[in-house]
């Protein structure tokens, strides 16, 4: 049976604005218990991703502090998603060939879940 | 063919003090272009790991300053790991199992190499 990006994602519509602050951004992420963030511009359209990884890199390693920046200034800008109806062996491919470890989901351009590369090896394993 | 951790680990013997800088650390994983340090004690034993979670949780979080803390401060206390001979259905549950994403690969104590999830994900890309 053909697995989709729909029956394997984690139902997840949390969007956070451009302008938000980083440090308040980080305490969300560390009291949802999710390392990843999608960004929306001014009309509520996806523009981005943040991630721990863009906090490492951006943040702590050039010793800057999160308080004075805004997720504009740290988020990646595109994100790569799916929409429901994309196969699961396509969305492992895109994780694979983006070293990407989270892939949201969008129905119709809104946010309407996430893939984590957690959800693929679940998968995975019930197959093992 | 069963498929064994040491056949599926990249090669990787770095380690780093625990006294370690935590600026000085953030910027080795910066440019060696890792999301983890294994961190091993005074006799070389390893006793913990640090990835960029620890680094957004107990760093960015808490306002606090990289450069003032060592990795003893923000490293996840006790690796878990596996042995070369560990079979990987065996890894895959263990990462999915703890919520991690990297599997360091111990020979008699001694890092040989580390698997992350996306090791696991490659895997299942030549099985689809
Ligand atoms: C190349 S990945 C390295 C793996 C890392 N675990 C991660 O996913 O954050 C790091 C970069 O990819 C970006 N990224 C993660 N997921 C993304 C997605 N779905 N679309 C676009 N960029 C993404 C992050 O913002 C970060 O700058
Ligand atoms: C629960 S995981 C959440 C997933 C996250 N991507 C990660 O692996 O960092 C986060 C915590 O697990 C710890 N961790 C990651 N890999 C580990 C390992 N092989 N052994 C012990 N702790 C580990 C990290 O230090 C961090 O504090």
């Amino acid at each position: 049976m053909v697995l989709y990006a729909r029956d394997v994602m984690k139902a997840y519509t949390r969007t956070f604005s451009e302008k938000m602050n980083a440090l308040e951004a980080a305490k969300v992420m560390m009291s949802d218990g999710v390392g990843f963030l999608i960004i929306v511009d001014g009309s509520g359209k996806p523009s981005g991703i943040v991630t721990e990884w863009d906090y490492l890199h951006k943040v702590v390693a050039e010793q800057r502090e999160a308080s004075s920046l805004k997720l504009s200034d740290i988020m990646t800008a595109g994100v790569i998603g799916v929409e429901g109806k994309t196969p699961t062996d396509q969305v492992t491919e895109i994780m694979f060939k983006h070293s990407i470890r989270r892939v949201p989901v969008f129905e119709q351009g809104k946010l309407v879940g996430v893939i984590t590369s957690r959800d693929i090896i679940r998968i995975f394993r019930e197959y093992m």
